[in-house]
Formats: C-alpha cells, structure tokens, sequence
C-alpha cells in the first residue's frame, strides 16, 4: 500500500528539504499518514520540523547499525499524520564503516519493509551526493521525485542523475521509476528560470509536475520556526504551491 | 608566497563555486596570477570557467592516483593571469578507494607543494560535504573562507563546520586559518538576510567580510556561457560585489 518516494538531486540547494517538509505536510493536512525519512547528516529536515536533535536518544543511525528498528525511532511531529525518522550527524560512519560491507545498498530497504503499509506515502530526504546513503534510499524506493532548482548548474547537474537512475536500476532496484521533476524557486522576473524550464520539459517531458514552486521568501522562513509553511503561514504563495503538489499528486495516485 | 585558500561549506547550494569563480577571476583582472582547484565531482567551476570536461585528457582525478603531476594538468582559462586545476567525475573514487590509505588526507597537499609559490592565491572549490575530497583541501590550506548564504539553513550549518575546521586542526593541518566570511545572497528586502547577517557577524565577529554578495540574477547567468561574471557583464551588480571583495583581500593582503 505504502509508496517510497525518494527526494533526491546531488547538486546542493535546490530545494530537496523544503520539498520533504511542505509536501508531506500537505498531504498530511489531507489527512494521508506520511512517514518523511531524514537521510542527510546535517538533518535540516529534522530540525525543519521542530524536532530537537540533542534531544534525540535513538536515529536512523541506530537502524543502520542494528541498535534499533525503525519501530523503535520513528516520532510523532507537530501535525497529527506526520511522522518523522530523525536523522543525526552519525550517520556519516554509515559512508565510512559500512563502505565494505555486503548488501550495504539495502538496509534502508530492509529496515522500511516491516513499516510500509502503516503509511500512505514515506518521503526519504537525501544529502547532496550519489553516496552510499542515497544509494540506499534509492535502492529502497519505488519512485524518485526530482526537484530541478531553475539555474544553470542544476540543469546541468541532470545528466549525472540521470546516469545514477540507469544504474541503481540495473545493479540494485529494476523498479525504480521517476515519480515527477519539481522546478523549483522559479523566477517569474528573469528569463533565466523560463529557459531552464524549457529544457527540463524537453528532456522530462510529461514527468514534469504542473505546479510549480515559486521563489517565496516564507519557505525560506518557516525552518527557523520549526514548522512547516502550511503551519507557519499557510496563506504564502509558498505554502499555497506545495499544497497544489500535493492535490497534483493525490489525483495523480488516483487515476495515473 | 602563495596563499591556498579553500572554500568550503557543506551546506549544499551557498555560493562556493560562484565565489571561486568570481572572486578568482577579480583578482586574475588586477593582474595577480591565480589557480582555482575543482576538486568537486560535479565539476560546476570547471564548466562555469567554459572548460569543456568530455575534451580534457587528464584532471585532479589523474594526480589523486599518481597519473599525473599537479604541472600536467595546469589549464589556461579565458583570463590571462587564472589557471584551473579541473574536476572529473571520476574523482567520486577518491572517496571509495582511498578511504583505507594510510596519508590520505594529504595527497592535494603535496601535490600542490612545488607549485605553491607560481600563484599569488590557490582557491580550492569543494564539494557540499565533509568528506575526503574536503579534508585533502582543508589539510593542504592556509585558510578557509566560507560562503554563508543569508538562510536559516546555512546558520544552521555553522556549528558543524566550526566542530570541522578544529577537528583538522587538531589532527591535520594546526596552522588553519579562517580567512574570512562571506555573506552570499542577500536579499535586502526581506528580514531573513538582516537576521542571519546579524547572528553570522556574533558568531565570526571581524571575520566577517565587509563586503556582501547580494542576490542578482547575472551570477546565477554567467555560467551557462562558461564565463566569470566580470567577463559576461561587468556592470552587474554580482560582478561589482565580487570586485569589490578582491580588493577588500588585496588591502588586507597588504596590511593584515
Ligand atoms: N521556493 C523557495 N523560495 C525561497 N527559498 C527557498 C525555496 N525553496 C527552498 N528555499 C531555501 O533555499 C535554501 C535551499 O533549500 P533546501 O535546503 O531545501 O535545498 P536542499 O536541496 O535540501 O539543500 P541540500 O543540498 O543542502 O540538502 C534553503 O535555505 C531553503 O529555505
Ligand atoms: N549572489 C547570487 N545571486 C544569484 N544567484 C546566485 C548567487 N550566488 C550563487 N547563485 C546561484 O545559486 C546557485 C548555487 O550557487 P553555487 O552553485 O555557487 O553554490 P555551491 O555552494 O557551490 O553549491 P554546491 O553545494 O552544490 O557546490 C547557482 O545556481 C548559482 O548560479
Ligand atoms: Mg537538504
Ligand atoms: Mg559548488
């Protein structure tokens, strides 16, 4: 029943995070139990959502190293069917110890296998790297939802995604699909933000979602408050794009 | 007589690589001769400077496996006085390979030895991690400057950084500096820039650079032609700031 959906783009600062936060909180406002899975060391998703990470007894960490199920670490957030798998800046030994071991591109996978129908979608958010920490949410996934910052580097940093979906498909996960390409922080003021959309959809084509996330300087707020836009100031154009992404994606599900 | 300085923050997407591009490019304009070292897999600076990477022979990648000397891999760019060390994809290796080599965190350090005084600075652009291809550039610098963008996210960042930066000291490289800090992406019309501006100048004190990048859609242009922003447009505001910050480090070059 439960659909994994990895959030990942190895160039930084495109919006992964923001996407996780405001996505599955707005389908969470819709009333669908959402798990978001916090697979970033720095953990701005955690922190994104309020929850204090010195806080934290056990993380994700703890799952990938056999200290813990994922039962065991997953925390109710501020929105009642929002749920949240911390992470914590551990997580870096998972690069360093685990490098070696073998089926290391699965404990995500097997960890999340026991959990997934409790939930109508679980979010995994990724770092900035095609490590083996993103290897392990995309091994684990049924989908990717790829959030395209509308720049040049972005752009240009599509193609080396690209390559990594072939290959997670041919050495670990067949079924790996793209879910949908996100432009986000579209500019409607410099042509700049316009050309990369024409040649996000030339290349992505129908996979592109019709919402787009508008620059709004309230996303950029929201995090240091603990809370999602909708909870924030559901008003802001941000907030109102996301919760578009979320109908966009619901009626999606329900006919495609 | 040559300065290395690395430009770091693991923060994805603050403006390192358009400071290494811009800044660089400044100072190469006020006939001061200087290298820029990719050492992230994606390569952005190396494309933003219009090199062409599926043309290049030998990169960093070569002298991380002992191909090639630092002197083989020396490229012109479009500026007299700016030379490029370029990135490869293939150096994602380096963090698969090399991870169990006794003296890894010092291979970009010697290397860069018998060069070091060709150059007035050596700018180093990392990738948005701390992992091994970071450390080689931390461990080889007389200095970090780090690119804050005016974000909640990028404040956050800061402490993991600082832990960063001691822990290389302590193990690596003691006589690392900070030589600066840079705000990157100032919005002055929202209050977000001021309060991050605000907390940045608490934490770093006179580190803080007085010059501030602000937001300007002509940096964000100028890589998709492969140029600096002085060469695209050098009345842009983008271009001005980073002129501006060049001679802010000549003046403290000379007096500091
Ligand atoms: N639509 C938007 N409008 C304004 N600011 C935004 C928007 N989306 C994201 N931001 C801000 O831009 C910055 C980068 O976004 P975010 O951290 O979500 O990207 P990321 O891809 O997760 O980054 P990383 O690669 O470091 O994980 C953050 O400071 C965030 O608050
Ligand atoms: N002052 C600015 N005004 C407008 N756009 C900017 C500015 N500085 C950088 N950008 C744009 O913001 C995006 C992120 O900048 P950049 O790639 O330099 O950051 P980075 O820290 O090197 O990212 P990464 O962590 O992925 O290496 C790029 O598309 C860049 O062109
Ligand atoms: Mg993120
Ligand atoms: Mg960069």
């Amino acid at each position: 029943m439960g659909k994994i959906i990895v959030i990942a783009n190895q160039k930084g600062g495109v919006g992964k995070t923001t996407t996780a936060i405001n996505l599955s909180a707005s389908l969470a406002l819709a009333e669908r139990d959402i798990l978001v899975v916090d697979i970033d060391p720095q953990g701005n998703l955690t922190s994104g959502l309020g929850i204090q990470r010195d806080r934290l007894t056990k993380s994700l960490y703890d799952v990938f190293f056999g200290n813990a199920t994922i039962n065991d670490v997953i925390t109710q957030t501020l929105l009642p069917h929002l749920y949240i798998v911390p992470s914590s800046i551990d997580l870096v030994e998972v690069e360093i110890s685990l490098v070696n071991k073998s089926g290391r591109e699965e404990i995500l996978k097997n960890a999340l296998l026991p959990i997934k129908d409790r939930f109508r979608y679980i979010f995994i958010d990724c770092p900035p790297s095609l490590g083996l920490l993103t290897l392990n949410a995309m091994t684990s996934a049924d989908s990717i939802l790829i959030p395209v910052q509308c720049e040049y580097y972005s752009l240009e940093g599509l193609g080396l995604l690209s390559d990594t979906i072939r290959r997670v498909r041919g050495a670990f996960n067949p079924n790996l699909d793209i879910e949908g390409v996100l432009l986000t922080m579209f500019d409607s003021r410099n042509t700049l933000s316009r050309q990369v959309y024409d040649n996000v959809k030339r290349y992505f084509n129908e996979k592109v979602y019709k919402t787009i996330i508008g620059r709004n300087v309230t996303l950029a707020e929201a995090p240091s408050h603990g809370k999602p836009a909708i909870v924030y100031d559901i008003r802001s154009k941000g907030a109102q794009n996301y919760l578009a992404l979320a109908k966009e994606i619901l009626n999606e599900g329900s006919t495609g």
